[in-house]
């Protein structure tokens, strides 16, 4: 299931509302440091499912909702969703009748969650779920964020495993 | 599991040594278990031989050496189980020209059959992009996308290397 | 050696508060001690705010503002005790053409009284050098040094930024 | 004491002798991923009396004597002599007459480890205290190897007091 489209809003440095469109083939992301490349890698991992605030940087999920700047005041809520092109028909059958197949999970200071599947409430298991079918869930190897392959490297052994593990 | 966890290392060692000599033009490199008897808590070793040199555990290698061989580790995974999408954050940082040369060629090949989204400070992998997304901060503290024309991305934070020796 | 560690620590702090705004022309940050009451086995902790962002722990922020904070810290310690000669292997790899034109120029700076040896694949911190050595492996395994004129860089595996927006 | 001149022979990927001169301001070291460049700041902290063979990447001490390539055979003895300038008389009174003062260190495959100083054989010990009393030994934070700064930012806040520590 191919990625169609993200829209981000109030997901960290992305207070306004930001779509990126993704083609096929290979999207290159360029700017500054500090400009927001790596905080679009943790908008996709966040609205995939992602539960470890740490591994987002974060000392909790709460830092991911925008937190202000010298001339914007903080936001009340971060928003990610994910827009899966369903044209090849190859989603899960409670799906067939969409072109198109929206995740969206979003997260307010006071704590509160939703996910959403098409705009419809659903459980965080649906999208995981979604996920788990399509093989789009494997991040374990398919996201290589920032500091990943370090990581990799000065793993103990035993810690390499979750690489072969997802794709078994 | 065992047995899937077998058969998955064991796919996979045999595409990362298909892809180690390809990425570093030559030489050898194997996963190894830390222990075949216990499939539940083995680890993985990574042995690897750059060409002319000596086949070793990874420590020993340089800065770059280290990152291509966890790149062919991935990309290998990557093959026997593609996902629809693979996203790398300046995975080309330690580079140098001629590695990122043959990087980018497995990125082109692979995005064939899924998408790439690459982040990256270096030019040549700019140039190997179908589309380029700039993200600027023109407002302190506020990411906005711009689109970027391939012949634009001088003004992009871009870093380009020249040819090497 | 308590107060020993108070002093330097504190004179570090100034120092790096006046760096940090140079290296990333604007911002500030600052260094916190987790348990002043305890200057045996107390910590520290960054918190930075580059130019035009929110002032916080470093944790959020990006793998080159974190470099370039660290950096900062470096060489706010170098310059309250310096050393004959410092050694920077590739710290300029996370950093884009901005911050490693501002990172070069405090090298410069510094140079004036201390040595400074600087590894680098990029383009521009080897135009800010004095001499360049270019070290090579025509034979598999063996390394040569090679003197390499600052025009023949090309040949030495550099990675040259382009200007940022 | 600014350093002079430095000279490698049989350590990690230097089997052939080399010697590099140091000039002051600022020298750049460059060359493709592999070719030895990160190994030239392992033999000045090997040199300079490092002591733990993983910092510079090895399972033992072992590791630093070149072990053999496709085209050579492994040697038997590693050697770093490093050469300071005392043009300024600023060494310790005991070395007032040097013009030059040669630290070197060498490491046999036996084990056998020796240090020299101006190439009198000498302790560990003294080549440590000459370090220390001219201030070229605060390697904490003069000395910045690859990977290095990664350590400083994902470490505890207490594994970094080791910067002040050698400053202070
Ligand atoms: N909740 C938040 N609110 C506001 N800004 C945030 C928030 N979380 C992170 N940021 C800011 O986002 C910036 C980091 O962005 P990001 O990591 O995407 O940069 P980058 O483009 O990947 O840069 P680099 O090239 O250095 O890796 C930091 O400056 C950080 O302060
Ligand atoms: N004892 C040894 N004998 C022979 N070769 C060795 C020995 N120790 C290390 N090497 C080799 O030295 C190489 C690493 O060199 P080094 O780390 O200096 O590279 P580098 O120039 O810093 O590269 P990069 O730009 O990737 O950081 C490795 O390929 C490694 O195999
Ligand atoms: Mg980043
Ligand atoms: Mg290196």
């Amino acid at each position: 299931m191919k990625i169609k489209r993200l829209e981000i809003i109030g997901f960290k440095s992305f207070v306004d509302k930001v779509v990126l469109d993704f083609q096929q083939g290979v999207t290159g992301v360029v700017g500054p440091n500090g400009c927001g490349k790596s905080n679009i890698v943790d908008a996709i991992r966040w609205v995939m499912g992602e539960q470890n605030a740490r591994s987002l940087r974060g000392k909790s999920m709460e830092d991911v909702i925008f937190g202000g700047s010298e001339t914007r005041k903080p936001h009340g809520m971060a928003e990610v969703s994910l827009i899966f092109d369903n044209e090849d028909g190859l989603a899960p059958p409670a799906f067939a009748e969409y072109a198109e197949i929206m995740v969206t999970r979003r997260l307010y200071r006071s704590g509160e969650s939703d996910y959403l599947l098409n705009k419809t409430p659903c459980r965080l298991l649906d999208i995981a779920e979604l996920f788990m079918d399509t093989g789009v869930g494997r991040r374990a190897y398919s996201i290589i964020e920032q500091g990943k392959i370090g990581f990799i490297l000065n793993a103990k052994p035993e810690d390499r495993r979750f690489l072969i593990e997802e794709a078994a | 599991t065992r047995k899937r966890f077998k058969e998955t290392f064991e796919q996979v060692n045999i595409k990362f040594q298909q892809i180690f000599p390809r990425l570093f033009h030559g030489g050898r490199a194997e996963l190894q278990l830390t222990d075949s008897d216990d499939l539940l808590e083995t680890g993985i070793d990574i042995i690897a031989q750059p060409p002319g040199k000596k086949l070793q555990g990874i420590n020993l290698l340089s800065g770059g050496e280290k990152a291509l061989t966890a790149v062919a580790l991935i990309f290998a995974i990557f093959q026997i189980k593609p996902s629809p999408f693979c996203l790398l954050d300046e995975v080309d940082a330690p580079l140098d020209e001629a590695n990122i040369g043959r990087f980018n060629e497995m990125v082109r090949e692979m995005s064939e059959i899924s998408q790439f989204i690459i982040i990256t400070h270096n030019k040549r992998t700019m140039e190997m992009a179908d589309t380029l997304y700039g993200v600027t901060m023109q407002e302190p503290g506020v990411s906005r996308l711009v689109s970027v024309k391939i012949n634009e991305f001088q003004e992009s934070g871009a870093r380009r290397p020249a040819p090497v020796a």
